[in-house]
């Protein structure tokens, strides 16, 4: 563990905080997107089969069980809570991310480690991750006001991994083995998906003014 | 057991 690491989980664990937060005690998911949200209930579930199986520190299985459980209870919260359900905007929310499934399940069974289930899953799970933004990032474009707890999600969820980008350097120089170069390449995308969210983000902040990204 | 590599992290 070193400090990027620590601190990208933090910072995810954040986000995820984040949303919950609005969600819960506002009872609202304006601006959120299910489908996003979906995407990601997928990758922590084909990302963590191991939690059974290999146990590697206390914290790394409390932080699965979180993030599992967080996502999970967002996408059940979208969907049936009967308040929050009203503020979801599923004309809006219209990105088909069956069609970001596909093409990674399909790049994971051609590329990857070694070809098991379970290394196939952690493959996928690394390429949708990679894309699992797109439709929250679709969806804040579409909608007009984006409120701050919302901007605030985004920014949180593609600050994590860019400083996994850090750890996989630190950890290039300091340990014997690397991290496979597919978990980095993965790494890089999603970080450079969110480069126009981070200039926009950046722009409002500094001007202190709405966040809105250009249609 | 040393883990492969990035299976460490979340």
């Amino acid at each position: 563990m070193n400090i990027f690491r620590l601190a990208g989980d933090m910072t995810h664990l954040a986000s995820v905080l984040v949303l919950l937060l609005k969600i819960h005690t506002i009872k609202s998911c304006a601006g959120v997107s299910l489908k996003t949200q979906e995407l990601y209930a997928l990758v922590f579930a084909t990302r963590y089969l191991d939690i059974v199986t290999d146990f590697i520190s206390v914290y790394n299985t409390v932080m699965k069980l979180i993030f599992l459980g967080s996502s999970f209870s967002i996408v059940w919260y979208i969907r049936h809570h009967r308040v929050v359900r009203r503020s979801y905007d599923k004309d809006q929310d219209t990105f088909r991310h069956y069609l970001l499934m596909i093409p990674c399940m399909l790049l994971a069974l051609f590329v990857h480690e070694k070809f098991t289930f379970k290394e196939v899953m952690w493959t996928f799970s690394l390429y949708l991750e990679a894309v699992a933004i797109l439709p929250q990032l679709v969806l804040l474009q579409r909608t007009r006001n984006i409120d701050n707890l919302t901007g605030q999600y985004v920014f949180l969820l593609g600050a994590y991994r860019g400083l996994y980008i850090f750890n996989w350097i630190y950890r290039y120089f300091t340990e014997p083995h690397f991290v496979h170069w597919i978990t980095w390449i993965a790494g890089v995308v999603q970080t450079l998906l969110y480069a126009d969210f981070f200039y926009y983000y950046f722009e409002s902040w500094k001007n202190n003014v709405r966040l809105q990204l250009p249609a | 057991m040393e883990h492969s590599s990035g299976k460490d992290e979340l």
